[in-house]
């Protein structure tokens, strides 16, 4: 992951947002949701808490707009540059803007949410089925007044749930106008307009009066975008008309004659031949979701990843079950820390409790939940000592003892074992160890002086200075084997790389653990290599490097390594 | 059997038709999300080689430094407006 320069971000950890606008491709009601799933996305992993206002200036304000839309950075149309966010600060930074040349969905395809009706503002099912035949698109078949509807199951004659879709007939978003509908015809500028028009504004948005006479009543309010509206062409939120006329044929539904890409279009007047208005017909669309939660993640400080699967790589790909990537996890953290989250502990019964103590299997249960010597069971231990990697087996060490657990899968844990009954020489408390790779010596480090042990054959302690560590260099308190001999040792913000066979560090070192290993704690008290990637772990928490030094993953050291329940 | 279907191509207006050649495209590209900087590219002592890795490394690509067609297609998928580089 990549912060801003300079680590931009929020001084404080209760956020507010607000949406100025909508689009027209999706109901507000899902706008807000999406809002607030992609927020729920970061306050999930952080202690950061988003509120929304609805008035008054907000940390991150959220809008809609094209083109030239207000700021340095027009977007391009409908596809390419789908939004931008501005990192944490006043004033436009920390803002929101998405791209509404772009057709906003879920990602799946049109989403058209009811209303009235009796399908409690449920969602369109395409295609339904009415009268025997199949809709794939709202429709005012069997109604007079030519309001369209569609079903919310698939079989209408069956279920017979059904709502009104979207329509400048049935209500109008923003303005003035308080969600009045369209009245047609109105006049604007001694002009009257039997529909809704971009005349007027810059932004490309379409609009009508909520009254006959907007010169006169000023009320007005913004058109929603049908479930047929196109989409880039010329006619950008202008419905299809059915059927229409190209090259002097007859289409009643979208085609991509015409076209080399074979993408699908419809003309937006009854003859294309004449008029030439037309536009591109709804595809998969974006997900909305998915897109603020990468510009909030922006807004909140973090700069594109590199990491294809993570939420802040920059080009746009659907996820059906989203999960935030490791990597996300690792640099919104490095910025505002962990969240207090769910407790990972299982609720735990306590021997005060009444049905426990009548029943029969209580004097199991007692025995099974006494109170455990946080020194004999590892899963109570906040964090080891050190960690590594000897004959294929992970110790953790901890105050004089250690417990081992397989490499392998997941093996029960076993110890503790004390330290000096394995090793005599050893001190109690050991800040790292390794095992050389070529000649299976163990190599341990505590405080200023480490061993090595051969067998059972030891030699030390010997200083650091031996390594050619200075006095400065307090300890070891992390190890990672990097194959030919070679060892780097680190110490907070500093690492050297040891020479084994010779004992002695190499030239050139030491060297800043943030330049080499960008995105892991640089205070880590623990760090070593397991089945060839390097965990760096910090409090009770580590984080997975793969060997090309990308965080892959962080996790509970106890849970994800020593197997605890 | 089908008939052979004669496909007429239309020319539809108000679409963005780019007259750019690939190279300008991605020199556009490059600059706009932060690789290379307006100074040093219209000074013409920019590299797009080194810029092109360092685009192909950001983005999970082979790192040739070629503007090959991997890179070309990479650089028209849809995406987030925020540089890569750069502030």
């Amino acid at each position: 992951f990549q912060t801003f320069e300079g680590d931009l971000k929020w001084d404080h950890n209760d956020i507010t947002y607000r949406v100025l606008n909508y689009s027209p491709d999706l109901d507000a009601e899902l706008t807000d949701d999406a809002f607030a799933r992609a927020f729920k996305v970061w306050s999930d992993v952080t202690p950061l808490t988003f509120t929304r206002l609805n008035s008054g200036e907000a940390d991150i304000m959220i809008e809609f707009g094209s083109k030239d839309h207000g700021d340095p950075y027009p977007f391009d149309g409908k596809d390419g540059l789908l939004a931008h966010a501005y990192p944490p600060g006043q004033g436009v930074q920390g803002d929101a803007h998405f791209d509404d040349d772009e057709f906003w969905t879920l990602g799946t395809g049109v989403v058209v949410k009811t209303r009235f009706g009796n399908a409690n503002g449920e969602i369109c099912h395409f295609p339904f089925r009415f009268e025997g035949e199949y809709y794939s698109s709202c429709t005012s078949e069997g109604r007079t007044d030519g309001l369209l509807w569609c079903a919310t199951t698939a079989n209408f004659d069956k279920d017979k749930k059904y709502g009104f879709c979207p329509s400048e007939n049935l209500f109008t978003f923003g303005g003035n106008s308080d969600g009045e509908k369209c009245v047609f015809p109105f006049i604007f500028d001694g002009e009257s307009y039997d529909a809704c028009t971009k005349d007027g504004r810059k932004d490309g948005y379409r609009w009508c009066s909520t009254t006959a006479n907007f010169d006169q009543d000023k009320k007005f309010g913004f058109c929603p975008n049908r479930d047929t509206a196109v989409t880039g062409g010329n006619s950008q939120g202008d419905p299809c008309v059915f059927p229409f006329t190209f090259t002097g044929k007859t289409y009643s539904s979208c085609t991509s004659e015409g076209r080399g890409d074979r993408k699908l279009w419809c003309a937006t007047t009854s003859n294309y031949d004449t008029d030439k208005k037309w536009g591109f017909c709804s595809d998969q669309g974006y997900s909305l979701f998915l897109v603020a939660a990468h510009e909030f993640g922006h807004a909140l400080g973090l700069e594109h990843s590199s990491v294809r699967e993570a939420l802040m790589y920059p080009m746009y790909s659907y996820i059906e079950d989203f999960r935030l990537h490791p990597d996300d996890i690792a640099g919104i953290q490095f910025l505002y820390g962990s969240g207090t989250g769910p407790d990972p502990n299982p609720p735990e019964p306590t021997s005060e409790t009444p049905d426990e103590v009548t029943l029969p299997e209580v004097t199991t249960t007692t025995t099974e939940i006494a109170p455990v010597d946080p020194t004999n069971n590892p899963c109570k231990v906040k964090y080891f000592d050190a960690i590594t990697q000897i004959q294929g087996e992970l110790h953790f060490f901890k105050d004089g003892k250690y417990w081992k657990v397989s490499a392998a899968g997941q093996g029960a844990i076993k110890g503790p074992v004390q330290i000096s009954d394995t090793w005599p020489a050893l001190p109690a408390t050991i800040d790292t160890a390794f095992e050389d790779l070529l000649t299976k010596k163990l190599f341990f480090f505590s405080g200023r002086s480490f061993w090595v042990y051969t067998g059972k054959t030891v030699l030390g302690p010997r200083s650091l200075e031996k390594l050619g560590l200075g006095k400065d260099v307090e300890k070891i308190s992390g190890s990672l084997q990097r194959g030919q001999g070679k060892v780097l040792l680190f110490n907070g913000e500093k690492y050297w790389r040891l020479d084994v066979k010779a004992q002695v560090v190499d030239k050139g070192y030491p060297r800043y653990t943030d330049e080499s290993f960008a995105g892991v704690p640089t205070d880590s008290h623990d760090v070593f290599l397991y089945k060839d990637k390097y965990y760096f772990c910090q409090d009770r928490f580590y984080w997975r490097m793969t060997s090309r030094r990308q965080v892959d993953q962080v996790g509970y050291t106890k849970y994800d390594l020593l197997n605890c329940p | 059997p089908l008939k052979p279907h004669s496909q007429v191509f239309v020319t539809f207006p108000g679409e963005l038709v780019s007259n750019m050649t690939d190279q300008e495209f991605a020199e556009n590209y490059l600059e706009q999300f932060g690789y290379i900087s307006k100074r040093t590219r219209s000074s013409r002592q920019v590299s797009l080689g080194k810029a092109l890795k360092q685009l192909q490394k950001q983005l999970g690509l082979q790192e040739t430094g070629d503007l090959d067609s991997n890179t070309l297609e990479a650089m028209k998928m849809p995406r987030c407006g925020v540089p890569d580089r750069g502030s």
